[in-house]
């Protein structure tokens, strides 16, 4: 198979250290009748002309300028080929997988099914959860794959690796040795 | 004399007036919030009731697109809001609570389809987020990348904060360290903030660099046009650069623009809390500024700034001198080993990779953005 995001680092959660908030912590693999959601990003046409076309409308120097696009024009832009559309929609029928929807600009779907088809169709997945006080997240900790078929329509699976966000720019309160020294 | 940044002190060091507030109807202005993060209405009224007096103002939330939690306000959430109506102020506000609806769904990547699912959107969003570009797929930022785009054709200001760990640091196979860059902060279709504190804290004076300030090069994304002149003449002409191994001089260089990130007064769960600080505090007020040009700009039937930094790094590196203050004090944070001992790059003249071009000087910044 195709690995789309082969280079996408999973953080398994560390111990955390001393004086610090605690980290998610693995609490095994998920029932295969656990449900997850899956978000396909489908391969867009059109990269080059947007690229142009913002160029242009954010370039005050430029005739176009100010002159921005609706959803649906950029739909229209970015949305992939019915090709796309077809052998992903396909390849997800063949694995059950009907409970989807797209977004506006198509370019997008998402779909709920159990644990266990969502192994099945991304072979290399394995989903565990993975607990931080109140909450709870399932991800997995393996790389998945898809067919070599899908490799030109798919760019990547969300919901399999990344953690939900920390707050980069932190706004904690410094320490008392900080606001001393200023 | 003060005892820390509130929505006053920022409006007397950034040249806001009573009246530069916003007055039309068809402006708005929005920020996002993930993990468990919720504000609460309350928090916000008495953060206006307590540090809004001096300006018009209001004191709700208009509109939530995703889940409100009924638990504790975050600070960060309390935050985000009340600084982005400070400086934003009179303007309505909308928060994307992205908490994650569903344990496997990745709250960024809910927010980049909520963009591509709304036709009717605010013209500003402003996120405090990100991860180092090292642990991210290429596919991914790519990808992500290209939502940002998606956003800019479609007049949108995306404006990320830059990070609170200055240029960063990675161990590298073989135990040399470089910088260590941060996305979405390094997308070149994103304005990305830095932060910066007062020279003398306890008055408003000018500003030197907050040294958490994130900045620095991207290993993805190459340099875009807009910004070549202007860090090409950063990297000839600093006095002092860490050692080329640390960064890659052909990438996005980011900040684009900065604001004071330090020593802020937040109110949540109804506490009035002093010294909170980071470049998720200057996010906002940098955003909370861009609508306010926005709606001078509608209420001449101009449209909105959208993508910001082409017109930005056209009218600072053009001479609009009053349009920013520069700042050229101080360095940020890095590597704590031999060769960099601790530190990163230093502000100088004109834009830097700790306060990108600088801080907004308000009434010059909107002389200047109305003019295009």
């Amino acid at each position: 198979g195709h690995a789309p995001e082969p280079d996408q680092l999973f953080r398994p959660p560390s111990p955390p250290p001393p004086q610090r908030a605690p980290g998610w912590t693995h609490s095994g693999r998920v029932d295969p009748r656990h449900g997850v959601q899956l978000t396909f990003a489908l391969r867009q046409r059109g990269a080059q002309r947007l690229a142009q076309i913002v160029d242009a409308v954010s370039d005050p120097r430029s005739p176009r300028y100010g002159q921005y696009l609706s959803l649906e024009q950029v739909r229209d832009l970015v949305q992939p080929s019915p090709t796309t559309l077809l052998t992903v929609l396909k390849w997800l029928q063949g694995h059950g997988v009907e409970n989807c929807q797209s977004v506006t600009t198509r370019d997008f779907v998402e779909c709920h099914m159990p644990a266990s088809t969502a192994e099945r169709l991304l072979p290399g997945a394995e989903f565990h959860r993975f607990v931080k006080g109140q909450q709870s997240t399932v991800r997995s900790p393996r790389p998945y794959t898809v067919p070599d078929e899908l490799a030109q329509h798919l760019d990547f699976v969300s919901g399999l690796h990344r953690f939900p966000p920390e707050r980069r720019g932190s706004s904690s309160t410094r320490d008392t040795k900080d606001v001393g020294s200023g | 004399f003060h005892l820390g940044v509130t929505p006053s002190i920022l409006r007397k060091r950034y040249n806001m007036t009573a009246g530069d507030v916003g007055v039309v109807a068809n402006n708005s202005q929005a920020c996002a919030q993930f993990l468990e993060q919720y504000f609460h209405q309350a928090d916000l009224a008495e953060f206006m009731q307590l540090f809004g007096s001096s300006f018009a103002h209001r004191s709700q939330v208009d509109r939530v697109v995703g889940h409100q939690g009924r638990g504790k306000a975050g600070l960060e959430a309390s935050l985000d809001v009340e600084y982005i109506m400070s400086t934003g102020a009179n303007i309505s506000t909308w928060v994307f609570s992205n908490s994650g609806r569903h344990e496997s769904q990745e709250p960024f990547l809910a927010w980049l389809l909520l963009l591509s699912n709304m036709s009717s959107l605010p013209w500003v969003h402003t996120v405090s987020y990100g991860d180092d570009e090292d642990s991210l797929s290429l596919a991914y930022m790519e990808r992500v990348n290209l939502e940002f785009m998606k956003a800019a054709a479609r007049g949108l200001t995306i404006l990320f904060a830059s990070g609170d760990d200055g240029a960063g640091c990675r161990r590298v196979p073989g135990g040399n360290h470089t910088f260590r860059p941060s996305f979405p902060a390094s997308s070149p279709y994103v304005t990305t903030v830095g932060g910066t504190s007062f020279k003398n804290p306890f008055l408003v004076t000018a500003e030197v660099t907050d040294y958490i300030s994130g900045g620095g090069f991207s290993n993805v994304f190459p340099m875009p046009q807009y910004q070549a002149a202007a860090v090409g003449r950063f990297l000839r002409s600093a006095p002092k650069l860490p050692p080329g191994s640390y960064f890659n001089r052909s990438g996005r260089a980011y900040p684009d623009v900065a604001a004071l990130s330090d020593n802020y007064w937040v109110v949540t769960n109804r506490v009035p809390l002093p010294w909170v600080s980071g470049t998720s505090a200057s996010t906002p007020v940098v955003g909370g500024m861009v609508a306010l040009i926005n709606d001078r700009r509608l209420g001449r039937g101009l449209p909105p700034l959208g993508f910001l930094n082409p017109a930005l790094y056209r009218l600072a590196g053009g001479g609009h001198s009053d349009a920013i203050y520069d700042v050229t004090h101080g360095c940020h944070l890095s590597c704590l080993d031999g060769t960099v001992q601790g530190q990163g790059f230093c502000a100088g003249p004109a834009w830097d990779p700790v306060t990108g071009w600088g801080t907004p000087n308000f009434p010059g910044l909107l002389r200047a953005l109305l003019a295009p």
